[in-house]
């Protein structure tokens, strides 16, 4: 059944697509983010503090939208993903 | 740091730019670039030539918005630039947002502007075939960090790029400047003795004896195993390359290195904790390691708990115990792992048992363990297993490996050979 997550996703910054765009969610996913679990989301959330050196909060607190409206890379950060982009 | 899986086969790469910013200053781009490559050639054995050619390895664009390689700009701001990793075509290709202000150094103040030798600098090492580092200070760390005119290259990228191409020769002693009194700790200008480690391994030869010569900065001497007289504690091909664990290091093999005979002697290991974070701080050693076919993550097993990693960034929730796969709670460790291609199962050996996991149910099947013996010529308590990408199945134990028919259910009438020629390519 479809879930829609408690966790907040409604800030200036689009983190489902911050997170797909990078490597931290399935990007076959995007055109159904109410599928994502809260779970699925706060693990992506902390895979992308962990590899940015944060702290791991799975929140999108006030330091992890700060990181996602950095300056950047478009390349995504896990070696699984970047391997789609060559393709 | 991280590589991506693709190299170039050659070290001399050509670049060029083929789509300039508007209104661009081509003197201030071509010298950045410039410099932006020399900083990867400067401790490797690649060599960079610009050329006035549309097919050169390495293609330069400025583009806006969407440029027809699915990966759209968004205008100032979030994504700067993105390259292409090794490879025919697109491959090597390094794209720049060209509605960003390209600038040379640093913005003042009361101006705008992106370094464009910072960003070069980045996004050439994906065309060199490294994918991003979480390493803070590494320059393949995917956050855009100024960094000083006068940049060399940090030291997770160097062992990166030398990894991928071989180190630069630089002299490891240096004659003293005249009038210098001689003293075990002179410290020359060369930032990069460090990587000299990458191309010796742990064989640093003493000093000669020489008072003319002083030694230059180096890093403490580690204390790493010798690949050509050496057993190994495990091993798995994860993501086409072979890793092989011993002790507190791996190594970290191309396969197709691995079957040119004309290879060079195998490169030095690695530090298990510089690449594989989070597995305990005391690690000694891997028990066995093994890439789970449904999807693709490692599992590592230490002793009586195993951890997860997803490519080398450790998963949330562990180590777990081994109970947890069913395995018996007075199991201390597990010899090693396997997925045996032969049928798709996996095989957990410790000792004279072994079990197969169900990768499905997450634990081990209900009429196991069973005895080794059912590997006909395999000796108990090996040290690794693994399917190679030659379809055969190899036992491993002590200096030697067991090449095992998995038709006739029993290792090769030819007996066991030494792991370090096979496997190292030591004479």
């Amino acid at each position: 059944h479809p879930v829609t997550p408690n966790i907040s996703l409604r800030t200036d910054v689009d983190a489902v697509v911050f997170l797909s765009k990078f490597g931290y969610l399935p990007q076959t996913d995007l055109a159904s983010r109410e599928l994502r679990n809260e779970t699925q989301l706060r693990d992506a959330i902390r895979q992308m503090q962990r590899f940015a050196g944060i702290k791991e909060t799975g929140e999108l607190d006030e330091g992890t939208i700060a990181l996602m409206k950095r300056r950047r890379c478009g390349m995504p950060d896990l070696i699984g993903s970047s391997e789609r982009i060559k393709r | 740091y991280a590589i991506q899986g693709q190299k170039w086969s050659k070290n001399l790469l050509t670049w060029s730019i083929n789509d300039w910013p508007e209104g661009a200053n081509t003197s201030m781009i071509r010298e950045q670039l410039a410099k932006a490559f020399h900083i990867w050639s400067e401790v490797s054995k690649l060599e960079f030539q610009e050329v006035q050619a549309t097919d050169a390895d390495i293609g330069i664009s400025f583009f806006r918005g969407y440029h027809g390689d699915g990966y759209p700009f968004d205008g100032k701001g979030l994504v700067l630039a993105h390259a292409f990793f090794p490879g025919d075509g697109l491959g090597g290709d390094t794209h720049f947002d060209g509605e960003e202000l390209w600038i040379r150094g640093q913005p003042s103040s009361d101006s705008e502007g992106v370094d464009l030798f910072s960003v070069a600098a980045h996004e050439f090492g994906h065309s060199l075939g490294l994918a991003h580092s979480s390493v803070i200070d590494s320059l393949m760390f995917p956050y855009y960090q100024p960094i000083g005119d006068d940049l060399r290259l940090p030291y997770d990228d160097a062992v990166g790029v030398q990894q991928l191409y071989g180190a630069r020769k630089l002299p490891k002693w240096e004659p003293l400047p005249p009038g210098t009194i001689p003293t075990t700790q002179h410290t020359t200008t060369n930032l990069y003795e460090t990587t000299t480690y990458v191309e010796d391994g742990s064989h640093l030869t003493p000093p000669p004896d020489d008072e003319n010569l002083v030694p230059s900065t180096r890093p403490p001497r580690p204390l790493a195993p010798d690949a050509c007289n050496s057993s190994i504690d495990a091993l798995s091909i994860i993501r086409r390359e072979l890793f092989i664990f011993k002790g507190k290091y791996f190594w970290r093999l191309n396969s197709k290195e691995m079957n040119n005979s004309d290879s060079s002697p195998p490169p030095p290991p690695l530090a298990i904790d510089r690449f594989w974070y989070n597995l305990p701080a005391d690690l000694d050693r891997v028990d066995a390691v093994y890439v789970r076919p449904l999807d693709d993550k490692i599992v590592f097993f230490l002793g009586n708990r195993f951890w997860l990693f997803n490519a080398n960034i450790p998963e949330p929730g562990y180590p777990r115990p081994l109970t947890d796969l069913g395995l018996p709670a007075n199991l201390q460790h597990v010899d090693a792992a396997l997925v045996w291609g032969h049928n798709g199962k996996t095989y957990l050996f410790t000792g004279q048992q072994y079990w197969r996991f169900d990768e499905v149910e997450g634990r081990v099947e209900l009429d196991y363990p069973r005895s080794i013996i059912m590997w006909r010529g395999v000796p108990a308590g090996i040290d690794a297993a693994l399917q190679w990408e030659d379809g055969k199945t190899y036992f491993f134990k002590d200096e030697y490996f067991w090449t095992f028919d998995d038709k006739r259910m029993k290792t090769d009438a030819q007996g066991p050979k030494l792991i370090s020629s096979f496997w190292f390519g030591c004479s």
